[in-house]
């Protein structure tokens, strides 16, 4: 099931969940706004889950992309600085540790979510996700 | 009104394991 949003939302092309006041659960059943989350909040949740594991990945570069409204960044990822390029939207938030989130184009974020953001750049080392058993 | 989990809200970026 992929996380498309609705038409009818403000947040087009977005997933809902990063609209300022949408409710996340944490893995010990917290409830908090996403705009309240903080870098212990992931880092606490992937201990909890036993399957996730929090991976840092730098971003390396940022590039335009020929989809409009679109950039591609490439990450570094985990210990093994694997290479990863991601399509997304500028408007599209990352979490960078001990910031928080981060776009590409933050007034661009603020205008569609009202989620305050700040510029995400090179060298910012993001929250990404892993599968832990990987053995 | 929606929940939403934790996990979600941060990129799946899992390298590809080429063997």
């Amino acid at each position: 099931t992929s996380p498309h949003s609705s038409p009818s939302s403000p947040s087009a092309g977005l997933p809902p969940f990063f609209m300022k006041g949408s409710i996340i659960q944490l893995a010990d059943g917290e409830l908090k706004r996403v705009e309240d989350l903080r870098t212990e909040d992931f880092v606490q949740s992937a201990e909890v889950s036993g399957e996730l594991k929090i991976d840092s990945s730098t971003v390396e570069r940022i590039e335009c992309s020929r989809t409009p409204n679109a950039v591609i960044i490439q990450f570094s990822v985990g210990e093994n600085k694997a290479q990863v390029c991601v399509e997304v939207l500028v408007e599209y938030p990352f979490f960078v540790f001990g910031q928080g989130w981060s776009s590409c184009c933050p007034d661009r974020t603020t205008q569609l979510l009202a989620l305050s953001c700040a510029k995400l750049s090179v060298g910012d080392v993001c929250i990404s996700l892993t599968l832990k058993s990987l053995k | 009104v929606p929940v939403f989990p934790w996990h979600s809200l941060v990129p799946f970026l899992a390298p590809t394991q080429s063997d």
